[in-house]
């Protein structure tokens, strides 16, 4: 399993160099083994340069950033080893509409191979939607559903 | 397999029986802050055998039960099932002449519990067999629960490598 | 400081009571102190009813309840000692229209006694602002200001 | 006392000098992701006398130094100025005569760090007590950063009376 935690680290790190600069538009982002050593024990590392800043600490980046680069993440894995569906509940909610539009053109290519549930509260999220299920309280506490179907 | 369809009756604010199709590529879900979109996503993880109250927002198991309101009594069960499809063939040899596999779960407010497989009970280790087989399992990579998604920058490194192991 | 802790506790409270169904349209809400005995070290209880809903844990709320609590909460110390300023960092995020209306009708109103720095990517939260702000990076990496006066 | 204007130099992302007016009620800062926004609270923060690197999202206070771009060098300053209007004439009485009250803080990359008020150099000590007397202190119900919102809920009871200690 050393073996297979190291081919899955390359395959993942791989994927997320390409995404991340898709997401962002440019810069560079990868992944590090904080001890290459020991496979069993090491960290993973997150090293992000969004395009045309400099390399700095993870942490210095805005709440957008963070969120973006942690969804660029999740694709790469979700690329190399596809489970049958997604559930996204309220990701976009820091991104900015930029940042939403490249996240949603993402997703859609992706649902090719998986289905993808998204929860949201953007117009534009719901635009890349097939199907819109509006959750409704008209009685308070009591959960309803309407379904609006969008595409066929 | 791919979901077809997630049933939900008496759980959490779902008094009455909900049922969501899920046979697009995209499903977006939305509505008012506190409407319930939220408990869809925890109807999915409990389903799927989700053990913990905690991560479910609760404090007790038996929280997930609808509670009543300011007009309604609680209810004293709860249930969802999540129908899938096989026609990709991905499926244990078992099931191979069913269409569809309906995973149902149940709880009493007595704390009594059921597991179904087609309607057929079963134990809970039966419905994980199955969700292993078949690469269905919640694993923590395709559900990003509401707030969740900064975790994985805050996260030490050390936490973080269960993502590559789930994915190993 | 213990008699100040308590008078201070109750005051905040009654605010918040007051609060709570302003910004919830209906429901109510309370503070409780966990150990009265012991002023010096009894925790905040917070014990939350949306409208219509039954009492139930805090922790079962939604995203948008939580943060909208929080605010009721934040205010209602705001109103009982008023500082010369407020700053809030994309508070709105998780709100949904409905909810984002009231709260910005509350900050308008509060701005009468302090001033207002409310950083969004909300466009009826831009619409409450006296001025508004926009920082672009043109130059990646490089932040500039361009301010936008929209009332006088 | 009132806010009448923030100037930022060299700090975080903002390299040439910004000014910003807030002689209204209520200011927006808007505008996309990672362009600064969260970085002039940031500012704030410091200038008033933040201690911990760690509150501004860095691991050494230097972090707030700019850093250059891929085109620009880093600065060897950072200076932020907090100017304040004196007309509602709660002030300590030494300030009287003044029109208005700069705080300005000042680090270079050395470590040397300066603290002036209406440009002539003080300690933190006095920008700590003029703050105090003045009502400004950043108090924790009064500066609410971004994703720190849910935290109130989140907290344990004993974590969350520090919001009342604040106020009594
Ligand atoms: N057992 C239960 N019985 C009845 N109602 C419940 C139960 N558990 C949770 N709820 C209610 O469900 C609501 C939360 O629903 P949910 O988290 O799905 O909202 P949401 O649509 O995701 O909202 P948001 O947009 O704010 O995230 C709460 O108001 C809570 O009181
Ligand atoms: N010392 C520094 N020198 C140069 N740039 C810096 C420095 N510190 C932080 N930054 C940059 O500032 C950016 C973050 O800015 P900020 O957090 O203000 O964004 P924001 O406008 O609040 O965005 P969001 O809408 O996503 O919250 C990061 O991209 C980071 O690289
Ligand atoms: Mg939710
Ligand atoms: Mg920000």
């Amino acid at each position: 399993t050393r073996k297979r935690f190291l081919e899955t680290f390359q395959l993942v790190n791989e994927k997320f160099q390409q995404i991340f600069p898709r997401l962002f538009c440019g810069g560079h982002a990868e992944l590090r083994l904080t001890d290459e050593e020991d496979l069993l024990t090491t960290g993973l590392e997150i090293v992000v340069q969004p395009p045309g800043k400099k390399l700095q600490n993870v942490s210095l980046l805005s709440g957008g950033e963070k969120a973006l680069t942690a969804v660029a993440l999740i694709f790469s894995i979700f690329l190399i080893k596809p489970s049958p569906f997604c559930l996204l509940d309220e990701v976009d909610a820091p991104l900015d509409d930029a940042n939403i539009g490249r996240f949603n053109e993402m997703v859609r290519e992706m649902s090719a191979n998986s289905q993808f549930i998204i929860i949201t509260h953007n117009r534009s999220t719901m635009a890349v939607a097939d199907t819109l299920y509006g959750v409704t309280m008209e009685e308070p506490g009591v959960s309803k559903l309407v379904s609006v179907r969008l595409n066929c | 397999m791919k979901i077809k369809r997630l049933e939900i009756l008496g759980f959490k604010s779902f008094q009455d029986k909900v049922s969501l199709e899920f046979n697009q590529a995209i499903t977006s879900i939305v509505g008012p802050n506190g409407c319930g979109k939220s408990n869809v996503v925890d109807a999915i993880r409990w389903v799927m055998g989700e053990q913990s109250a905690k991560n479910l927002r609760g404090k007790a198991m038996e929280d997930i039960i609808f509670n009543g309101t300011e007009y309604r009594k609680p209810l004293g069960m709860a249930e969802v099932s999540l129908v899938f499809s096989t026609e990709d063939g991905r499926v244990p040899a078992k099931y191979l002449n069913f269409t569809e596999i309906q995973v149902t779960r149940r709880l009493y407010r007595d704390g009594e519990s059921d597991y179904l497989i087609n309607k057929i009970p079963c134990r809970l280790l039966d419905v994980a067999e199955l969700f292993m087989d078949t690469g269905i399992g919640a694993r923590a990579y395709s559900i990003i629960e509401q707030g969740k998604i900064g975790m994985i920058l805050h996260a030490k490194p050390e936490e973080r490598r269960f993502l590559i192991e789930e994915a190993a």
